[in-house]
């Protein structure tokens, strides 16, 4: 799973 | 949201606090690389441009704010408020050795190719190096203060906690973010060299001096 969407981390 | 993760964000804060503690109270931004602070204004200006596109959680947001908002205060303070206290003789690494390449580097390699997700990629690229100006101004002038060491100690945890924060989400949740774990184990591996020397030094008190 690639991360796009999922910028939760700073 | 795990306790690594957690660990990581406070001992970003903690690094950040420390060393707007360390020139407030001392009136002076000796022995601080401007350079790596206006890399580090532009790493968080660009990474969080989000802030008007998504919204996450209170806490994100807020850590975001703060994160830009101290940097730029940061840079204030080293050029304008205490610039007499820069020791800009020994700060003299060329910033556009890093924003250039990574600045290439973040439109080949990148998830996505739209102008956010680039900016980001360049962001996540730039913090992995943008602590070598600080870096090169503590090999030049062959030492540190104390409080600046636990500065650079602190912003280097951060990173190696959220190396182990991936590794605990592919794990566990199955997510990995293959640039961001990249760059954060470049950026961890700079700072190696320092957490050897802190380690054998500073937290046995004594003040950190390079081998001559």
């Amino acid at each position: 799973q690639v991360n796009k969407q999922n910028k939760d981390e700073l | 949201m795990n306790v690594f993760r957690l660990s990581g964000d406070v001992s970003h804060l903690l690094a950040i606090l420390i060393l707007l503690m360390k020139i407030w109270k001392t009136r002076s931004c000796a022995g601080i690389s401007g350079k790596s602070q206006i890399l580090f204004a532009l790493v968080y200006t660009t990474r969080y441009l989000d802030l008007f596109t998504s919204f996450i959680s209170p806490y994100n947001t807020a850590m975001k704010v703060f994160f830009i908002a101290s940097s730029y205060a940061t840079i204030y303070l080293i050029y304008l408020k205490f610039k007499a206290t820069y020791d800009r003789n020994h700060d003299t690494f060329r910033m556009e050795f890093l924003v250039l390449p990574v600045l290439v580097l973040a439109f080949v390699v990148n998830h996505d190719f739209t102008p956010l997700e680039i900016l980001w990629t360049f962001s996540i690229y730039l913090e992995s190096v943008a602590i070598l100006p600080q870096l090169f101004m503590v090999s030049k002038t062959g030492q540190a203060e104390t409080i600046t060491s636990h500065y650079l100690f602190a912003l280097g945890m951060y990173r190696a906690l959220y190396i182990v924060n991936w590794v605990y989400r592919y794990y566990f949740e199955g997510f990995y973010d293959l640039i961001a774990i990249i760059a954060g184990v470049v950026q961890t591996v700079l700072y190696c060299d320092f957490f050897y020397l802190y380690v054998t030094k500073v937290l046995k008190g004594k003040q950190l001096t390079l081998p001559a």
